[in-house]
């Protein structure tokens, strides 16, 4: 029984991109996550920012988001199978993929936490 | 076929607590890391920091690395089968186990990283 994205994906915490990095810190906080997804007002993706990219800035001293996001951004959408997913997030040594639709409409996020979780059941 | 930790362990990134934020921080995006194990001169286990206790930081303002490690910390031994670390990961709503030994002593870490990996193959 193959496990798809759709069955896995939950809501993305997200984020404009003219926020501070302090309000977006506060949300990492407050939904208790490490992604937050970068949205443009229509909800499109524009970038992505974690709390490696925000230890980055306290290790570097960038203060402005602009400076930090993320915008080549790794994707998947709801209809791939969950070892393509796991094999994506591998290649690229990154923890998360943004769920897209084919307008690049934000859909929610999927994580190697979720991933994960799959081999508790 | 069942996997254990001992063959999905790797090195742990360490410090210890008397280094500052700035430098764990450095040392976080040196290793491409999120978790930082804090151990004693002797390399046993005193504590955990990620990049979300220094989001926190950066969200409550926080200066010092004591005021921000977490000291009860969820550990696993090697011999401990790979569905197991995943519900306690989950249980915990954490991302990765310092493994150590009946000593307490430090010899590595596992992540959901590495466990979401496994579905890849
Ligand atoms: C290379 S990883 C290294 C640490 C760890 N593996 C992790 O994922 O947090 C950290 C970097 O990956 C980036 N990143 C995370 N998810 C991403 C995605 N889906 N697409 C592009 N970059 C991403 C973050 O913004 C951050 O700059
Ligand atoms: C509760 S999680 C929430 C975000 C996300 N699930 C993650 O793991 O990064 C973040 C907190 O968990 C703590 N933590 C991570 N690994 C831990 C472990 N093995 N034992 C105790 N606390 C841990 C971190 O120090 C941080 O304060």
């Amino acid at each position: 029984e193959i496990t798809f994205v759709n069955s896995l994906v939950h809501t993305a915490a997200t984020c404009t991109e003219n926020e501070e990095i302090s309000a977006v810190a506060q949300r990492i906080i407050e939904r208790s996550v490490n992604h937050i997804v970068v949205v443009d007002d229509q909800g499109k993706l524009m970038g992505i920012v974690t709390s490696w990219d925000i230890t980055r800035a306290v290790a570097n001293g960038k203060p402005k988001l602009k400076d930090i996001i993320i915008r080549k951004v790794v994707t998947t959408t709801p209809d791939k199978p969950i070892d393509e997913v796991a094999r994506k997030m591998a290649q690229h040594h990154i923890s998360a993929l943004p769920v897209i639709d084919h307008d690049r409409k934000v859909l929610g996020i999927i994580t190697s936490e979720d991933v994960s979780k799959l081999f508790g059941r």
